[in-house]
């Protein structure tokens, strides 16, 4: 319903704009309702400003920016409809250095609530992780083994 | 709800049945080189909740998410994957649970509530699939046959596809999740047509 | 004209199946034209069979594998019809670091004849680089810094 | 034929006159946070080679590939990209070119083929552009003013852009180039279809 529309996206701008906030340290962001010929035919688009830098559509961003500007939507819906858990496959692939430690922090400010399950071949993400799944093939076969990093037990 | 294990064999590249268990230590890892098989678990949860298209799956049919055999290895006639959420509350009470490795390859012949839990009380199996269901444990079990047979199972017993989707509705794990961001999503976000992006809204709503 | 595409095709299928078996360390791979009813509905198909795994179309690979297998394809095509430069903007970005070693194996063998030019966030691809061209952004306007790596000069 | 430098101003973050030499030291890597221009220095070489489609730049128009400010600083109202290459053969008797900075900021107010070339005999400029023309080198310059008008220049004089595109012709940097992988350009080559890809075939034939 269109109430039901409204309400949603109402929530989910706010949480896109908090998001990208905390994934660019700074910055603004909002949703727009671009308009089209029926109600059908309407789109969404991000109006992004890294901190800086002028507002714009998220398609003229960098490589990187438009990455963690997606990011900041996806993260911002499922903040809407929470879950148990959420798995992020290889999203910190575009991302420099500061950008992925901006990330990993906001994935530990949400990790109480949520278990993160992150696919990464980043190694400062793999720092936030207490425990490792590493994963092989052997003869093209996947087999997994566990790593735990405590603070009583040096890393195996 | 939280998440507690997920176990997977014959899917995809998983040939041989795997456990994967969470002890709500905060963010894991999932590591490994190219190809290793890491999306792969990613399509094995978001199977097990009911994805219904194999194009998500990255596959052309549903069937080739059963492990297709190597050369020295022939292909399985089932892929199953187990999903295992516990209500923590209820789980406190429980206490046993800790108690499995956080994950292996199970060694072959074991059957699903076999293996480490072989030594506990059989009292509680009185499910098809016999699993051994703890307080507080919600397990959703899929299975598909290479003759195109579908199974659906909660807590080890036989249901319908719908009754697991309707089991999720509203907990976040739903048909229009955002619990799973495949590899690649990001940019399909990007490319997509504004329309298509509201489409991802109205989905949540 | 019909001639010409089928002599670039057999020479481009040729040094992408090369270009493949280096970045692989291994494997096979061939372009396959599919049919279509009409010439113009013609496509190509990349058929590929990394070391030790069964013949497939790429579409199914994994990510990393995708991108590896695509760049194959790329690069197969440079060499059919070489420039003086190459640039190669995150084509690391999916690649574990054993991929990507091969990756810059490749770069190496072909970096007399081409002046490569790698846009990079990957420390492994920057190792191989004797200069490095640092760029960074002072109120939103680019700015670049080279800085040199000699046998004889530390780097800076 | 080989890479001598770019030289790039007012296109697009590059406000600033921005010379990058290279000297035949061999891989060179471009390096920087999210951002920051490394693939608006490529999207520069992809513009004077004569890209026309504003898309591949990653603009809408191409007004859009001239800098168009910020807070504290007015936009231009030209962008200008010059690239030099150079005859290995004829440039051996040269030997002087080597002597440039690799990479610089050229100071504000100079204008092309002064600066550090200013000491040097002006007897070679007898061009529109007043360039220095080293023997063996090529050198192509485009330029775009915030009004629409477009130049495009051989060895410092008018020339069409035709020109440009024909003198490329078989060196690999002509229209159908795979001289420049644009970040995105292998996730482009994947999604495409299959007749898609076949075109991109039959333009390199
Ligand atoms: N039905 C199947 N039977 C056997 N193997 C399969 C099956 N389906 C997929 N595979 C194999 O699984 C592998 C892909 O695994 P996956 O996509 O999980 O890799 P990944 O670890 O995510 O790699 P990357 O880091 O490159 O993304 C492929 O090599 C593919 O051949
Ligand atoms: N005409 C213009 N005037 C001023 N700035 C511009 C113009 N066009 C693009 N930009 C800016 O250039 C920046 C993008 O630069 P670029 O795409 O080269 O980044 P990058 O270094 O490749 O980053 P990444 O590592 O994320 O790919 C954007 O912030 C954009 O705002
Ligand atoms: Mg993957
Ligand atoms: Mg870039």
């Amino acid at each position: 319903s269109r109430q039901q529309f409204e309400r949603a996206f109402a929530v989910i701008n706010q949480n896109f704009a908090e998001t990208f906030r905390t994934l660019f340290g700074g910055g603004t962001a909002t949703l727009r309702l671009s308009e089209g010929e029926e109600a059908g035919e309407a789109g969404i688009d991000l109006i992004c400003q890294p901190p800086g830098k002028r507002l714009q559509n998220v398609l003229l961003l960098s490589g990187g920016e438009k990455a963690l500007a997606a990011l900041a939507l996806l993260i911002g819906i499922f903040r809407y409809q929470p879950s148990p858990f959420c798995i992020l496959d290889e999203v910190d692939a575009p991302l420099d250095d500061s950008n992925v430690g901006r990330f990993t922090q906001l994935i530990q400010e949400m990790a109480p609530q949520t278990q993160f399950i992150l696919i990464t071949h980043n190694k400062k993400t793999m720092e936030i992780a207490p425990v490792l799944y590493g994963v092989t093939m052997q003869g093209a076969v996947s087999q997994i083994v566990s790593v735990r990093f405590d603070d009583a037990a040096p890393a195996a | 709800l939280r998440l507690q294990k997920v176990e997977l064999v014959g899917f995809k590249s998983f040939a041989e049945r795997t456990r994967i268990v969470f002890n709500g230590s905060g963010v894991a890892g999932v590591v490994g080189p190219n190809g290793c098989g890491k999306s792969n678990i990613s399509d094995a949860i978001l199977w097990v909740l009911g994805e219904q298209s194999a194009k998500t799956l990255r596959s052309s049919r549903m069937a080739d998410c059963i492990f297709n055999g190597t050369a020295t290895r022939p292909p399985t006639n089932l892929a199953e994957v187990t999903l295992t959420l516990v209500d923590p509350e209820a789980e406190k009470t429980a206490g046993e649970a800790a108690a499995e490795a956080p994950a292996e390859t199970v060694p072959a012949g074991q059957e699903a509530g076999a293996g480490a839990e072989a030594g506990r009380s059989d009292k509680k199996r009185k499910n098809r699939l016999n699993l051994r269901i703890l307080p507080g444990e919600v397990v959703v079990t899929r299975r598909l046959y290479r003759d195109g047979t579908s199974e659906y199972y909660l807590n080890g017993e036989l249901c319908r596809l719908r009754d697991i989707q309707e089991l999720f509705m509203g907990t976040g794990l739903g048909p229009e999740s955002y619990a799973i961001i495949e590899q690649g999503r990001i940019g399909q976000i990007l490319s997509s047509r504004p329309s298509d992006r509201r489409a991802i809204i109205e989905e949540a709503a």
